[in-house]
Order: structure tokens, then C-alpha cells, then sequence
């Protein structure tokens, strides 16, 4: 049966058929090929092969000991990777999710959260290049657990967003969710 | 063809 699991990784396709990735194997440069809809990567340790359209790429890895399928979201043109600096305050605001209205404050390494009554919460900060995400878990009823990976964005000076993919059933495809989140 | 910034959403086994 299939399982669904976060992924960590950022594709940035420029001119000439190249792109630049961050992802948890560090960075990685690729030349790519689109043949109709059938797209190939090739990276120095990896040949990713799959299929694009203008709002998805499916790709498979050549390496990968079983097959595995990688789904990437086009990120509006709007939105820069940047960091949030050490020391920054910030407040949280999402529809119908339990990080509505939470702050955090972003340090050096890691992310604090402020008061709530999220159980079992867990956020972790990474920072790979210029890309930088917020790892989380908490816990849901019946023994259930949230599990995400939350991409940070700067969309205007002191508004971000955070896009996320959150897990909670592993046979159930994970659906959008973006957080906006304002510096105080 | 694809252009600009694209984020892994998951993994499916």
C-alpha cells in the first residue's frame, strides 16, 4: 500500500535548462531536459525522471533502492527564500489549524514557541542555503501525530509565508496549507 | 517548462 511522508527540498529551474536545489544532501546543481511532458534531472549524484505540468513535477530517483515518487508545487513568483533573522518576534495566522495565533521567536538555531495548548508540540529550525524551514509534530486525538515541514518565504518586508504539507493519516495524500506570518 | 521555485510537498512510497 502507499505511505506519504514530508519531503525537504527546493528546486530553483533558471535559464539555459539548469536548477539549483537545497535539501537535507546539501546543495545541488542540475541540467534538465523536457521532452512533452517527460522531464529529466541530472545532478551529480542523482537522476531524478518524471513528469511535469505548469502546477506539479512528479519525479522518481534513478538511486532510490525502491520506487519512490518526489511531488513538487510551483511557489508563487511573488515569494524569496529568505531567513528570518535571530530575535525576530512573530505571530502566526491560519485558518482552521492550531498554529493560529501562535508566536514564535526565531534564534540562531532554533525556533521558540510562545504560550499554547498545542500537546506534544515539537519545532525545530534548519537552515540549508538560503532556505529555511521549521520542522514540526504534535500530537492529535486518538494516538494520531501531525508531522510537517513548514518552507519559509518573505512575500513583503514584514509579512512571510510558511508553506506546508502536513502528514496525519500516511495513507492519506497530504492537501496545502500556508501560514501567513507577520513580524512584530 | 518549468521556472522559478518549486518546494518537495511529500513522498509517496
Amino acid at each position: 500500500s502507499v505511505v506519504y511522508t514530508p519531503g525537504l527540498m527546493v528546486v530553483q529551474y533558471e535559464a539555459n535548462q539548469t536548477a539549483k536545489s537545497y535539501s537535507w544532501d546539501g546543495n545541488e546543481n542540475w541540467t534538465w531536459q523536457l521532452l512533452e511532458d517527460s522531464l529529466l534531472m541530472f545532478g551529480k549524484k542523482d537522476t531524478l525522471f518524471g513528469t511535469y505540468s505548469p502546477n506539479a513535477i512528479l519525479v522518481s530517483s534513478t538511486v532510490d533502492p525502491v520506487p519512490t515518487e518526489y511531488t513538487f508545487l510551483k511557489v508563487d513568483d511573488k515569494l524569496e527564500l529568505e531567513h528570518l533573522k535571530p530575535g525576530t518576534k512573530t505571530n502566526l495566522k491560519i485558518d482552521d489549524h492550531p498554529f493560529d495565533k501562535l508566536e514564535l521567536t526565531f534564534e540562531q538555531d532554533t525556533v521558540l514557541t510562545g504560550p499554547n495548548e498545542i500537546e506534544g508540540l515539537e519545532m525545530y529550525l534548519t537552515t540549508i542555503g538560503p532556505l529555511q524551514v521549521i520542522e514540526y509534530s504534535f500530537d492529535k486525538p486518538l494516538e494520531k501525530v501531525e508531522l510537517g515541514i513548514i518552507y519559509l518565504f518573505r512575500e513583503r518586508r514584514r509579512k512571510y509565508k510558511g508553506l506546508f504539507y502536513p502528514v496525519v493519516d500516511d495513507f492519506r495524500k497530504p492537501s496545502s496549507k500556508e501560514l501567513e506570518i507577520s513580524i512584530k | 517548462q518549468p521556472s522559478g521555485t518549486w518546494v518537495m510537498a511529500h513522498i509517496k512510497a
